[in-house]
């Protein structure tokens, strides 16, 4: 078994989603093709630890929250200790706030190459993170951030120039799976 | 090391997800 949110269609005809926690705890990811008959509850607190049994200590940390913030106590404390449990196995074990902010590091890096966010937004929280954990400022890092700045500074370059062709080339958008895009996503590439 | 809600108020402070609050908990077979 996998678990994962159940959200009820906005209106009558609608599409039933579901959300499961991306890996390494890094957001949440929709889960397509869900046969409704592979669906059961999920009310038995050991039922779902058995299903998350093999997931990694990022990821059960940030279900453990988000279980604790819908009311699912009993579960969110299991997970939370066998998020723990997970941590000290690492070689360096850091502590719940350092792996609490790598997560966060990495879900708003991740953020940058989502479609329609907003990339400003992205980089004004990979600061604040920079800024409050040091141990986040690393040489690959800090390279991610000054391309991140010099991506998000307003745009020099003249229409039809060499230039601005490359800074379209920041919303180029390729589908991960190879469904059709609009052309629109991909025309800075073609020109 | 730090109580739940603590690590909770935290991990909102950063900005990271929650599911949408009538989202149900389920299991898939």
């Amino acid at each position: 078994y996998d678990v994962a949110y159940r959200v009820p269609a906005a209106k009558s005809g609608g599409r039933v989603r579901y959300w499961e926690v991306e890996y390494r705890g890094v957001g949440l990811r929709e889960r397509e093709y869900v046969e409704p008959a592979a669906v059961e509850g999920a009310e038995s607190t050991s039922d779902v630890m058995r299903a998350v049994a093999f997931r990694d200590g990022d990821y059960l940390l940030a279900f453990a929250v988000q279980c604790q913030e819908r009311g699912r106590f009993d579960l969110a404390t299991r997970l939370y200790a066998q998020a723990r449990e997970e941590f000290g196995e690492d070689e360096k074990p850091l502590t719940v706030f350092e792996n609490l902010h790598l997560i966060a590091w990495v879900y708003w890096r991740k953020q940058t190459t989502e479609r329609g966010t907003d990339r400003a937004q992205d980089l004004r929280r990979l600061l604040e993170l920079a800024e409050e954990d040091p141990s986040l400022r690393t040489p690959s890092n800090d390279r991610f951030l000054r391309r991140l700045e010099r991506t998000v500074a307003p745009r020099k370059s003249k229409p039809g120039t060499v230039e601005a062709l490359i800074d379209e080339l920041t919303e180029y958008w390729d589908d991960p799976l190879g469904f059709p895009q609009k052309p629109a996503e991909r025309a800075s590439y073609w020109k | 090391h730090p109580v739940l809600a603590d690590v909770a108020k935290e991990y909102k402070r950063l900005g990271l997800p929650l599911p949408p609050a009538h989202a149900e908990l389920v299991r898939i077979n």
